[in-house]
């Protein structure tokens, strides 16, 4: 099913808030799609997810689990 | 594991600011301080508990909104606790999450508890799903234990356990066969005479009979345990048991044999043969006053420094000369962390002040004041007040505290 503006907002907040996605200091304040996928990417294998970029129902499933405050380091440079 | 920063200094006190009210207080004062054991069993970090005034690592329980904190919480699921990292020491826990122990139902406060203070000792989040680093709550674990991630991580930060060292020469490693032996019957803590008795790591007043152990509080008796089945490797029917907060050694003696552990496990090396002091000891205690132990046999007693190499040639000594008052062959002895000192024999105790004299009264009865036994006929020994015993310290440490008496004024007078 196609997912709502909201569950696409709440997947956002979640990769910002825990450090996958980073608000450029400069420019416009809306990420790039490619950014959210890349971060999607990060989060996924930081899961033991399959990586796909895409906010599929396991990656959603992912998100609503309970956990630590704290950001993640992991970003496609510290996974690599 | 990922290094976040970390604290100057190995020896870090604590502070428990409110507790959660899903769980009994014990229960969750139990769970934060086996959180602090996690670590220091792993790494040369020591935790002392203060109940007031400033500490390194602070933990409280808030909700949504804080004045103190910047950071909210989310109600119940989601954001469990967040924490600082070095040297700031802040450990929040969301209070309006279902805190269990024991359970796989809410959230787990041990092991969120452990996963914060690595925070606070300066770990990051670890790339391993099932470390207690990695991000996500994984669920109650009833044999939790950390991952080599984890050990990995605190282990780069503050170092390895370092090998521990004492009065080793002392005594001769010895060799004990390790074949099974009959348990003896369940003993009733109600009657007949206790083998040791000792002021354990945490507080907890352990009571030894025969094959079984167990622990003592103010408001009842824990289970009976096969010593064993706590402290691998050590027989039944013991003769003495001592803790040490100083050193943080538990001392087991038996025959002329002595176990050493900390917490539940042996240190490397032993058994040991006991050379310098008489073997079928009757009783042990530490004395907080000047950090020595006592050990007992007979009407004599010998004083032990654990971390010098004691010279015995003066001992033993007349109990009757140190505590006066005391009886000659206790079957069991420990102190407070005040200083005050139990003696006990057959079925009663006497109580030591801390300038070692019997007060007025006793002895007393064991069964009725320590073991929460009430008999049929009326016990005609006084009991209550402020001169009861207290089976549990008012100072829970996770790893002891020291008296700040002047030590050589104290040894003066002992000798």
């Amino acid at each position: 099913r196609a997912l709502g503006p909201a569950e696409k907002e709440a997947a956002v907040d979640y990769l910002l808030q825990y450090g996958y996605l980073q608000k450029p200091l400069e420019g416009p304040g809306d990420f790039k799609l490619e950014d959210i996928k890349q971060a999607l990417r990060a989060f996924q294998e930081a899961s033991e997810l399959s990586v796909s970029g895409q906010l599929d129902d396991a990656t959603r499933a992912r998100m609503r689990q309970p956990r630590c405050g704290l950001e993640d380091p992991f970003n496609q440079k510290t996974l690599k | 594991y990922l290094m976040l920063g970390r604290w100057r200094k190995k020896h870090l006190t604590f502070r428990i600011l409110n507790l959660p009210s899903t769980l009994p207080l014990h229960t969750a004062r139990a769970a934060l301080l086996k959180a602090f054991e996690y670590w220091s069993n792993v790494a040369p970090l020591t935790f002392r508990e203060v109940k007031a005034g400033w500490a390194d690592i602070r933990l409280s329980f808030h909700g949504r909104q804080s004045p103190y904190c910047s950071n909210t919480f989310d109600g119940p699921g989601r954001v469990l606790a967040h924490a600082d990292i070095p040297e700031l020491g802040s450990v929040h826990f969301d209070e309006d999450e279902l805190w269990t122990e024991r359970t796989y139902q809410g959230v787990n406060l041990r092991i969120i508890a452990a996963h914060e203070l690595g925070h606070a000792l300066g770990l990051g989040h670890s790339r391993y799903t099932q470390a207690l680093m990695a991000p996500v709550y994984s669920g109650y674990q009833p044999h939790f234990k950390l991952h080599p991630d984890d050990v990995a991580g605190i282990q780069a930060l503050y170092g390895k356990k370092s090998p521990e060292t004492g009065d080793e020469q002392e005594e001769t490693e010895i060799t004990v066969p390790q074949g099974p032996t009959e348990p003896s019957p369940m003993p009733d803590p109600c009657s007949g005479e206790l083998d040791a008795i000792m002021l354990g790591p945490r507080g907890k007043t352990y009571a030894f009979k025969g094959s079984y152990v167990w622990t003592m509080t103010d408001s009842g008796l824990g289970p009976l345990f096969q010593v064993s089945a706590l402290w691998e490797g050590l027989p039944g029917n013991l003769d003495a048991a001592v803790y040490s907060p100083r050193t943080r050694w538990i001392y087991f003696f038996k025959g002329d044999k002595v176990w050493r552990y900390i917490n539940f496990k042996m240190s490397p090396g032993f058994p040991k043969k006991l050379n310098r002091v008489g073997p079928n000891l009757d009783a042990a205690l530490y004395w907080p006053v000047n950090q020595k132990v006592f050990l007992f046999k007979g009407s004599k007693y010998w004083q032990w420094d654990e971390l010098t190499r004691t010279d015995f040639s003066h001992y033993p000594k007349p109990i009757k000369g140190l505590f006066t008052g005391a009886p000659n062959q206790p079957s069991a002895a420990m102190s407070r962390q005040d200083g005050r000192v139990y003696f006990f024999k057959g079925k009663q105790y006497w109580h030591l002040n801390r300038q070692l004299r019997v007060q007025k009264g006793y002895p007393r009865d064991i069964a009725h004041n320590w073991m929460h036994c009430h008999p049929q006929i009326p016990d005609t020994t006084p009991s209550g007040g402020d001169t009861s015993p207290s089976a549990t310290g008012p100072d829970h440490s996770v790893t002891g505290t020291t008296s700040d008496t002047t030590l050589s004024s104290i040894d003066t007078t002992l000798n």
